[in-house]
């Protein structure tokens, strides 16, 4: 479903160049549950990013679902996107105009789901996460913790078919972070592939397998046998 | 040093309020060190920004070093913080044009410090937060976790009388994240009062002292004992 060959991204800073993932293979099955950890700077935002056809490898190739991504337009590359992949940013980019009920109710709007339906599922998940009571709040009326659930939600409600979550307990307590994993896990037990950038080796230890990256390189690639 | 009496902070959204710090009163002396933990949402940042005079309560009082800082002007109020305070904010909030280096200096700047000094002690904090080798890039050239570190250095190097951070390893691995904690330790060792907000058990079990909050209020502030 998600295979990467010889992926390289390499930056330019002035005349210096910064070799974020270098020479990166991986082979991800549907429905797998996959963390990615490693140090701070050691390339799983980049990873991600090109995971979630944001960005393109400056060599190798991505084949998503069989289909070479690698190849294909801006816009084809934003249609798959739009269709298959759910992407909770390190950052959230939420809108910062519309409030986090609207923000979370966008995918369904662009996918020209109904209002009525609308609605209901982005109350069922305000209830999920917890912030039934921050509906009409604008990002900058939220706790950092509550942005980052409201990007958890966005991210998620069109079920995807895969999930690409980068750090997304980083601003959470326990609680609030066990509460996001749960609604994350739920989805992979319908089958969504969920794939979790985190420094957290609890959650770390909750996936079946755990890819661990130092200065752009897969450096372990392990799988948990009998769970 | 630090003395809030029954503090208010209520922000209105819509015809709805928030009480986000329900009659908070807390003193905490000079050179302390001091975790605020608590459940996303309870208030923490929100009373980070009180203490480091970017926000006002509604009611209550603050005063710093014995002023009571709650009546200053705008104007007089940024000149205390400018002198005084070191905010690290949970989303950094670095100047985009700039390079990390430049963001680090940027205090120095604006204290009038000499060329050769400024570059010299940038270079230094640089290398305590592991980033030399990112000097020249700036923020969208750099890692989560990365920026964190850069939020610190700024925040940290003009040396001020109160350390002010808010979640500073959220987006850190365990190594980078004890590096950043032994620099804000280290200042503290000089009489440096630091006050961090925390989601880490493992933070807030180094400080002497845990300020939990639940719902805008103080639930418990405990001291420890023989260390
Ligand atoms: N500008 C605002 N307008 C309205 N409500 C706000 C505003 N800022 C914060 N709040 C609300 O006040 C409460 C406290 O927010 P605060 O940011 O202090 O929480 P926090 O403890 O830092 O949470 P986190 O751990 O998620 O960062 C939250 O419930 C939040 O929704
Ligand atoms: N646009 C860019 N230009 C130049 N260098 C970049 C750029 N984006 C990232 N980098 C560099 O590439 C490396 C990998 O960055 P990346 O964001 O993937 O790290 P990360 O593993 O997600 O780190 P963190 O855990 O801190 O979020 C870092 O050293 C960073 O400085
Ligand atoms: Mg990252
Ligand atoms: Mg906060």
């Amino acid at each position: 479903m998600i295979e990467l060959e010889h992926v390289h991204r390499v930056f330019k800073v002035g005349d210096q160049e910064v070799h974020a993932l270098n020479d990166v293979s991986l082979r991800i099955e549907g429905g797998e549950y996959v963390a990615i950890m490693g140090p701070s700077g050691s390339g799983k935002s980049t990873l991600l990013n090109i995971l979630g056809l944001l960005d393109r490898p400056t060599t190798g190739s991505y084949r998503l679902d069989g289909e070479n991504v690698t190849t294909l337009s801006d816009q084809a590359q934003a249609n798959t996107r739009r269709d298959k992949i759910g992407f909770v940013f390190q950052f959230f980019h939420l809108v910062p105009r519309l409030t986090a009920a609207e923000n979370i109710e966008l995918p369904l709007m662009l996918a020209g789901v109904q209002p009525s339906e609308r609605k209901h599922r982005v109350q069922q998940i305000l209830e999920a996460v917890g912030l039934a009571d921050r509906a009409h709040h604008k990002p900058d009326q939220l706790s950092g913790g509550q942005r980052q659930r409201v990007a958890i939600a966005r991210a998620t409600i069109m079920q995807p078919t895969v999930i690409l979550a980068d750090e997304p307990t980083g601003n959470l307590d326990r609680a609030s972070g066990d509460e996001v994993i749960e609604v994350l896990e739920n989805l992979n037990r319908e089958k969504i592939t969920l794939i979790i950038v985190t420094h957290d080796p609890e959650i770390g230890g909750r996936t079946l397998r755990e890819i661990y990256m130092v200065d752009g390189k897969i450096e372990r690639d392990e799988t948990r046998r009998g769970r």
